[in-house]
């Protein structure tokens, strides 16, 4: 396993699988993941984030991944 | 695509820092 949780893995395959430059952005996590409120969401972008999974690109709402490319 | 080219610099600038972190975070462990 890559020692993230079930929801850091689906947040990160959303963002990895996005293909625009300006990323994902947070409310389409949301609309993808209706199971997951938005506290969870924001806990595992936060979380990836910080291990340099994901970074913000056009503001503080917009993700890709570092594993794009 | 729509992204001027600040956008992009900031965003190439973001994702060094991200792929540093992630080193960083790779190295602690």
């Amino acid at each position: 396993t890559n020692g993230l949780t079930l929801h850091q893995s689906q947040v990160l395959n959303l963002i990895k699988a996005y293909p625009k430059p300006e990323g994902l952005s947070f409310q389409e996590l949301r609309s993808q993941l209706p199971n997951l409120n938005a506290s969870v969401i924001k806990q595992a972008v936060d979380f990836l984030s910080n291990e340099g999974h994901i970074y913000s690109t056009v503001d503080d709402e917009h993700f890709k991944s570092t594993d794009a490319e | 695509s729509a992204l001027t080219e600040e956008q992009k610099k900031k965003i190439e600038e973001n994702r060094q820092k991200a792929l540093a972190r992630r080193a960083e975070k790779q190295a602690q462990r």
